[in-house]
């Protein structure tokens, strides 16, 4: 499995972008404040991310887009996946997990999948994501996001917590 | 249980050894309390430029960024996730470091994805992919600065 | 006591809003009790790059440190101190910005000294003296890189 | 008053290092570790910080520079000013102001000025370098002194200690 592409929609500075993600490594640059952090935000807040704090934000509905004085009526971030190896328990080959913030509080994550050109999607449980993704190594204590500024926080932290990465692979 | 994890903790200090090596110093891990692992935690001993062993709090912001960065790869070396996203990882590292933190992410992801913000020259001429963000009347944009052969 | 204060928040209020401008945006200093001072804080409300006035904690990492640095600066117009000591305050800064900062330190040094540690280009090759530090055999030595002309 | 020079001797990983600070914008660089922010160390040291914990150390006793298995008996450090505009009120043109802190303990301070070519020294007390440094706008919660990592303090601090700043000030 790999990430292929990266939805934002009204998240944060993000209006409607989308980001194909290939193999290998790819870097993404921009001026201070431009939002190359927000993308980060966008791919933690799909992983399940609880607190709006840790996505730089004081409540959920700071999450949603503010352009020209009015805030849109919902933020949604969806992370594509290459899903050719089926390590993702779903028939298709292109499996979207996504995440959806309304002004009214409502926070929802769906399953999105494709029967030949149709999309199709289903809410799902956090639960059931936070299972998705931990099949994967992804989410939860893992290291592989590192926010700016923590990349020291490996060696800052508890020798418990950092064996406790390891139990994680176990 | 005991054994899996033994199993696990010695990959990994044997990765994180390799590692430490190739960026210049002695680095290992350490169990407080090998007999039972999950009653202690993991020490990690490390002396960048072969200076003497020392703790962790006296390295500077730079030996404590390459330090924490040899311990993420010694882990995406035995367990490779499936992408990995890097934010400024680069900030505190000299020219030298920078670079080669760069090769390293390029050798890793040849097994997973890597997304790399950064603003530092070294790293970024590394990559195969390489997006720009600008913001236009409050609102980001992204452009394809330069795409990996098979993207056209 | 009142009136001492407010003079020097009226201008430093102003040194501020002029260096925020100068580096491409709307800043302000506000008191939370204007009529007695001393009864509340300081505010800084800043719009880098002509967005809207947000909170301080919805800033970027660089936007945070170049509203940090506009503040410093707006003192240091108003008092300067002998010296100031700056550890890699650049380290977030994409280059426009490092560069701007850079000449706002070099402006600065007409009345004060100042002492930059940096790894980044754009800071390092505004200075008057350059001193490169490196270790040997775990000892620290200092050697002069540039030296102005009168140091000779 | 300007800052003329910063004697290292035995404080952390200098053994004994002499600084000519000029007028104007000083660059240091160097390489990861090689011990540019232990001259910051040092000057906060001589400015009054009372806590290693400031200094990046356990104890006052990391501060000595450990070489070869072997710690000094001594770490000291020496500000000297040009003071031909007598700020500080000792009659000389070139002062130091000096720490020490010893192996067993004795943590010290000293003033130095000279009688023609002849270098004289006393100990003061510490309320005194502080009076000495406060005259001059040095030392105490002033920003004079950014340490790596903490450039973005000042906005995060509260919103009470920021006008404090101001009031040192007045
Ligand atoms: N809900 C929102 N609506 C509109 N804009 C937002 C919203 N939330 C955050 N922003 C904007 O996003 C900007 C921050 O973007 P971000 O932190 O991603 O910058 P960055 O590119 O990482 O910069 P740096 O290089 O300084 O780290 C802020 O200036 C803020 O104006
Ligand atoms: N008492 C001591 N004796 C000898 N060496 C010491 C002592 N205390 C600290 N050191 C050494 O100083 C080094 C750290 O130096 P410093 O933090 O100044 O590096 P730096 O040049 O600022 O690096 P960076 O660019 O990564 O910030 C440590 O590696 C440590 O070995
Ligand atoms: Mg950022
Ligand atoms: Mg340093």
């Amino acid at each position: 499995v790999s990430l292929s592409e990266i939805h934002l929609k009204n998240f944060k500075s993000f209006k409607d972008t989308k980001l194909k993600i290939p193999l290998g490594f790819t870097a993404i640059v921009g001026p201070n404040g431009s939002g190359k952090s927000n993308i980060v935000d966008g791919i933690c807040f799909v992983l399940g991310k609880t607190s709006p704090r840790s996505l730089r934000a004081d409540r959920f509905k700071d999450l949603i887009t503010y352009y020209r004085g009015k805030r849109a009526e919902y933020a949604e971030v969806t992370l594509f996946f290459d899903n050719r190896d089926r390590r993702i328990p779903v028939d298709g080959d292109r499996v979207g997990i996504s995440r959806k913030v309304k002004l009214k509080g409502e926070n929802n994550y769906y399953l999105i999948w494709y029967q030949g050109e149709v999309e199709r999607r289903r809410k799902i449980r956090k639960s059931e994501v936070i299972d998705i993704f931990s099949r994967l190594s992804l989410g939860g204590e893992r290291l592989n996001i590192i926010l700016q500024g923590d990349v020291t926080k490996i060696v800052e932290m508890s020798p418990k917590e950092r064996r406790k990465l390891l139990d994680e692979i176990s | 249980k005991k054994e899996v994890f033994m199993e696990i903790f010695k990959k990994v200090s044997k990765n994180f050894q390799e590692i430490y090596r190739s960026i210049g110093g002695r680095g290992r891990l350490r169990l407080e309390n090998p007999e039972d692992p999950f009653q202690g935690g993991l020490l990690i001993d490390a002396s960048p430029q072969n200076k003497k062993l020392q703790s962790l709090d006296m390295m500077s912001g730079g030996e404590k960024s390459l330090t924490a960065l040899a311990f993420l790869f010694a882990i995406q070396r035995l367990t490779p996730a499936p992408f990995y996203v890097l934010d400024e990882v680069d900030a505190t590292l000299d020219a030298k470091n920078a670079s080669l933190i760069g090769d390293m992410i390029k050798n890793a992801s040849r097994d997973s994805q890597f997304i790399v913000i950064s603003h530092r020259e070294q790293m970024i001429s590394k990559a195969d992919t390489l997006y720009g963000v600008y913001m236009e009347n409050g609102i980001s944009k992204v452009v394809g600065i330069k795409l990996d052969s098979e993207e056209g």
